[in-house]
């Protein structure tokens, strides 16, 4: 899978 | 941040103010499954690991504080009130929830963005939130006469992730890149559980009769 993507959501 | 989201979240917030203003006010949670609550606070405590050490934004932080706060005040509620405990249902809430704790932890093993812990963890609470509501759900079937703050909370809580679900295909649409193929997918699994609910509820709504799930 693609990167670890950014945990801009709650 | 895009109106959906916020949506969502507002949706997700005023479910748990419902619940909160239930079991609070008239001291019961009949009808409310405390494995859903305690498998909701699981989903919060491993989603927000990082709550400390990555700050996104003061809304980001506040509503993380909230959720954490809320999930485990209910569960609080259900097992040490001695009026709200009294009410709990517990020979009709037997899902054993186990059978969906660790299949999700194995497949977050297995299916993840990167093997560390808290990716790990991160990847847990999004598999374990999609099935969360069983036991709910399974509790709503048995229960006879559901009461309509109970239907509102299982409506609200559905209806955060259907937001959601709108949430990312306008990200999708507007930037350029954004894929989340884990959560979507995890978040789409979670809202089709509550379809058959949402069916019965808006029927329920329409026809302005009691809220029944056929067993």
């Amino acid at each position: 899978f693609e990167a670890p993507p950014v945990k801009d959501e709650l | 941040m895009n109106v959906f989201r916020l949506a969502g979240d507002m949706t997700h917030l005023s479910s748990i103010l419902v619940l909160l203003l239930k079991i609070h006010t008239i001291k019961s949670c009949a009808g409310i499954s405390l494995k859903t609550q305690e498998l909701y606070a699981l989903v919060f405590i491993t989603r927000y690991l990082d709550i400390f050490d990555r700050f996104t934004s003061i809304y980001n932080f506040l509503m993380k504080l909230i959720f954490l706060g809320s999930s485990l005040s209910i569960v609080w509620y259900m097992r040490r009130h001695k009026a709200v405990h009294r009410s709990y249902d517990k020979d009709q809430d037997t899902f054993r929830y186990q059978f969906i704790v660790l299949p999700c932890l194995l497949l977050a093993l297995v299916i993840n963005h990167k093997l560390t812990f808290k990716e790990v963890m991160w990847t847990f609470s999004l598999y374990l939130e999609a099935v969360a509501i069983l036991p709910q759900l399974v509790l709503l079937q048995r229960t006879r006469n559901i009461d309509n703050l109970t239907g509102q909370y299982v409506f609200l809580l559905g209806a955060y992730r259907a937001l959601y679900l709108l949430n990312w295909v306008y990200r999708y649409f507007t930037e350029p890149g954004f894929v989340r193929w884990i959560t979507w997918i995890a978040g789409l699994v979670q809202t089709l559980l509550y379809a058959d609910f949402f069916y019965y509820y808006i029927l329920s709504w329409k026809n302005n009769v009691k809220l029944e799930l056929p067993a």
